[in-house]
């Protein structure tokens, strides 16, 4: 029984790259089969994972206008659990691609139909944005993670975001849920972090995992050399906060 | 003799609007008659001046899409000679209705042809996308200004947005030129940083201002009262920053 996991804030440089790969390789680590997808043109979770995006023969944009079957893009990563779908900047033209096919908010959905179980759970990195790439990454997902960092205008974003879920909750993914809200990029030396803190606890507390990602700069490092963190420094704050975070994913999907 | 200057980045999260907001505001208070102009539909740069986006009658999606005039939106902000042409969500709308309009990436340079020679500086505030609503704003615009995380993703995304500068220059705006980078959250305890500040020399050094806006805590708490920072902390390492700034780019723009 595999689960397909969507992770997506329109605000941008929220985390959620950092989040996609330091969360899929944590839960590969502890022995599950993990497959990420990169549905950023920018493709950054490819890059951050050891991959150049120019060197990939087959990336998601092929999947998806040219339908060339998912199982022919997926590599290998440094982690053995861990396999990645890549992007590259040809993704910018799917936007305006997509808006001329019958039932354009499924394809991605389609693409993933025939490889979902091979794994156990699925990460799918969003670009920062609400269009139709989203919402294709939200309609093929059971679940949305949604990074939130502790900072004034990743907060008022949050609304519009929740909005956005339920409607395509309601036209398109009746199961769609929210997973969870990561705190990501938490300093506490700052007064901002603890306020911000207390008013995504009033807006959604019920829905915040109580793993909180701090700012740890092992974290920023770990992407000039296409390492998780958890490889690159297995011992630092951001390696420790990243298995937290799969060790509670885990037991709420796996427990209930 | 106005000049148009659009922020643009599509890493998201590097800076765009905190400099848009704050460069405007450090211009306005040296004299010159600055309008700020919103064109993303998170809203922040609304926000970050002190107008809250779902109270504005007017917006610039109005006068994209409606043809209403720009001068119907123009708001005052706390600083006498800095306005603002506000966002609203309806923004992410205007993506898809443009894509079907002649002279489609020419919109939001025919807005501005009424106003702008009523203000020395026009700053666009752009979303984290190269799509037509960036397209629209590099064609409206004399030059570019580009914030640059000093971090390893931020720098990855350097050499496509060069590319889709040059290629909008060859397109739609033959006369659009780089007016600097501005390296930004510069953390100087950090070796990633001064990695990240050689590299960006290495690719582009002729185009980097000398000054570097480092992070501070003050311009991250700015946003949380709808003030520039140097309305809210004036004595601030961040006011000095975007004033140095100021000084350099009128220096620039004014001497020669
Ligand atoms: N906990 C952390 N500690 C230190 N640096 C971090 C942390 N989380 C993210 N970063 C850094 O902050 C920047 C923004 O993070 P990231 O790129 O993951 O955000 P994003 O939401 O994916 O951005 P985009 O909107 O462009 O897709 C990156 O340079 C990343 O390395
Ligand atoms: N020099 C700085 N010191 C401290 N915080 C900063 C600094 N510059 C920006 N920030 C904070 O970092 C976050 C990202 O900055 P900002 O929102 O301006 O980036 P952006 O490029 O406009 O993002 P988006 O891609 O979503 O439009 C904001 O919360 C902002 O307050
Ligand atoms: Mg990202
Ligand atoms: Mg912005």
């Amino acid at each position: 029984m595999s689960k397909v996991i969507t992770i997506a804030n329109q605000k941008g440089g929220v985390g959620k790259t950092t989040t996609a790969i330091n969360l899929a390789a944590a839960i590969a680590i502890l022995e599950k089969k993990v497959l990420l997808i990169d549905f950023d043109p920018q493709a950054n979770a490819t890059s951050g994972v050891g991959h150049n995006p120019d060197d990939l023969e087959v990336t998601i944009y092929d999947c998806l206008i040219d339908n060339v079957p998912a199982s022919n893009g997926i590599q290998q990563t440094d982690i053995e659990n861990l396999h990645i779908l890549g992007s590259s900047i040809n993704l910018v033209g799917a936007e305006l691609e997509l808006a001329t096919i019958e039932q354009r908010e499924y394809a991605l959905k389609k693409v993933l139909a025939p490889i979902r179980d091979q794994y156990d759970y699925i990460f799918i990195d969003c670009l920062p944005s609400l269009g139709i790439l989203t919402v294709n990454a939200l309609t093929a997902a059971d679940s949305v993670i949604v990074p939130v960092q502790c900072e004034v205008f990743s907060l008022q974003g949050l609304g519009k975001l929740k909005n956005t879920i339920s409607l395509i909750a309601s036209s398109f993914n009746p199961d769609l849920e929210i997973e969870g809200i990561v705190l990501s990029m938490f300093d506490k030396r700052l007064r901002l972090a603890k306020m911000v803190v207390e008013q995504v606890h009033e807006l959604l507390s019920d829905k915040i995992f109580d793993t909180i990602i701090h700012r740890n700069s092992k974290i920023g490092e770990a992407p000039s050399v296409g390492k998780p963190v958890l490889l690159y420094d297995v011992s630092s704050k951001g390696s420790k906060n990243f298995l937290n975070l799969a060790h509670e994913f885990i037991n709420k999907n796996e427990l209930s």
